[in-house]
């Protein structure tokens, strides 16, 4: 099981549709400072179904839809896509390939979607419960987060065990 | 249910004390439970001796050494449970070259049974990637993506 | 009181506002006082428009963007009121190599008034330091100091 | 008005008499992950009169005493010196040159001197006081500490104006 293909519109500064191809192994991500890195691993999380806000740097959950910059307008809508391998059939349906979306409107209403059939939140948690991908997983460091991991307060480091249990 | 986490337990901290050693070369780590009494609900804490030094607390350690020690319990947990994919943004941040070229090292050697996507600025974790996208932003403050090859990144970075 | 207080505010955000656009190559930076009926106790709030994307509150900005805006802050206050000497631990860790280069030239340019003490793993801050100390942990645990000539670090960076 | 020497000994990693002698301009220190670089910016703190030991890493004031190491015994106390160029005059004290000097043993209780001559916490603090060299100054940035200046919290933004008036 990996994490196949990613399709990014109107998410953040990703304001025009872009598509990143993965494959197994390592991926590096590089560029300049504010060029829209950590943007891409908010992304991630908030498909798998991320309810904080403040852990996407934002205010209000309408923060993460292209905000328009000096030249481009704003963008009504949000929507993310992951398709990830499932030929080994670690995930809990009967398909090879299985693609969740998330979409997000200016009203703040959130949509969800298993290989493109409208589904809720709780769905698109319990296909990834158990994988280390949930919301407490240790599958997602963000950026200046890897020191919390070692942090000082031993319940923290609890919950990472039970995530991995 | 307690014999579980406990089995868990001991192979998580064999496995912490083993990868610690490996990015360290050498010293120890190990995960103290602070009430036997009650398995359940029992906290967890962390002790480190990087080569050299005694065992202390993470508290005491520099900010490079507790962040490759924080790496050290990610990848253990890893290596017993692999999630389908991992996104590291900028771990290696804190670490000097020396300490980037191990981590890279290690990473490399778990990649065949985990998917990593890792954001960097260090050249020694890029140099490991098989494939690499770059982001960049335009004139018009939208993102876009280019996929460089490795070789023109190294010769840049050179 | 009162006066001096907004006199030094002006001056603070004037220089705030050209350090930004000098580290950044563009772009705009202010400071608004968040309560104007009352100067004594008000707290102040840091906005920030690096080049091409709109005027927003510093939460949004990444982390290399908030570090570099808050380089641009510090400077600005060393540059109205000179302190003694300054000791920066690693403030560019989370700059690309472009900004190292710019935050590195930019300190240059203000030491004339100012002592600063660097500590660094970034090869653009050491090339323009005017000597260095080398620390190393020596095998039985305790820290010790060479004196580096600047030509053999860069000849091992490179 | 510039830092001309450091003296260390017994604090933290510097088990041995360390100096080290600056010039105006810029010094940086290198090193590797765990040599000793940000023990030498806690020292610095320490010598101007730092009281909370949080922020010098530790959990009691004798943690900063050389705990010894699988090699070294521990050391029963620790000293360090910052010599001040004061040819300027900026210091309140009619000397070209001021040494000040905190020294701590195990049984807790740290003593000040400057010129060698003992004297309290507060004529130390008065002597630094409004050069931006304080407990809240703005001039010793310590490690990952530098996006807590634009912290978020509008009333710490203010401090730091308040210190640099
Ligand atoms: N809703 C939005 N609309 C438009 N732009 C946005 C939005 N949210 C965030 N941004 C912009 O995205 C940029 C930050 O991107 P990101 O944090 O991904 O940078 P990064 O590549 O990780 O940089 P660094 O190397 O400094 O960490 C910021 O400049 C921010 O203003
Ligand atoms: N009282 C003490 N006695 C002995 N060693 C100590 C004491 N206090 C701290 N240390 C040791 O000093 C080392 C940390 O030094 P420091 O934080 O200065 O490293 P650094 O050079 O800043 O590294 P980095 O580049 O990772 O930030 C740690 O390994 C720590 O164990
Ligand atoms: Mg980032
Ligand atoms: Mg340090």
């Amino acid at each position: 099981m990996y994490l196949k293909k990613m399709e990014i519109y109107g998410f953040k500064s990703f304001a025009d549709k872009t598509e990143l191809d993965f494959k197994r192994g390592i991926t590096a991500i590089v560029g300049p400072n504010g060029s829209g890195k950590s943007n891409i691993s908010d992304a991630i999380k908030w498909v798998l179904g991320e309810q904080k806000i403040k852990s996407l740097r934002g205010t209000k959950m309408e923060d993460v839809i292209f905000a328009g910059t000096l030249i481009r307008k704003p963008l009504g809508y949000a929507e993310v896509t992951l398709v990830i391998d499932n030929s080994e059939g670690m995930l809990n349906l009967d398909y090879s390939e299985i693609s969740v979306t998330r979409r997000i409107f200016r009203s703040g209403e959130s949509e969800y979607l298993i290989n493109k059939n409208q589904c809720r939140l709780k769905d698109v948690q319990e296909l990834f419960a158990d994988t280390g991908l949930g919301k407490e997983g240790y599958s997602i460091i963000g950026q200046g987060k890897i020191d919390s991991i070692v942090s000082s307060n031993p319940q923290d480091i609890r919950n990472l065990f039970d995530e991995a249990a | 249910i307690q014999r579980q986490f406990v089995e868990q337990f001991e192979l998580i901290q064999t496995k912490f004390n083993e990868t610690f050693s490996m990015l360290f070369n050498g010293g120890s780590a190990g995960l103290i439970i602070l009430d036997n009494e009650d398995i359940m609900e029992t906290g967890i804490e962390i002790v480190a001796q990087p080569p050299g030094k005694k065992l202390k607390s993470i508290t005491l350690l520099s900010g490079g050494e507790k962040a490759l020690t924080a790496i050290a319990l990610l990848f253990s947990i890893i290596s017993i449970k692999p999630a389908p994919f991992c996104v590291l943004d900028e771990i290696d941040a804190a670490l000097d070259d020396s300490n980037v070229d191990r981590f890279a090292g290690f990473l490399s050697m778990i990649t065949k049974d985990n998917q990593f996507i890792t954001i960097t600025h260090r050249k020694g974790t890029m140099e490991i990637a098989d494939r690499m996208f770059g982001i960049t932003m335009g004139k018009d403050g939208v993102s876009k993506m280019l996929s460089v090859q490795i070789s023109d990144i190294m010769k840049e970075a050179n």
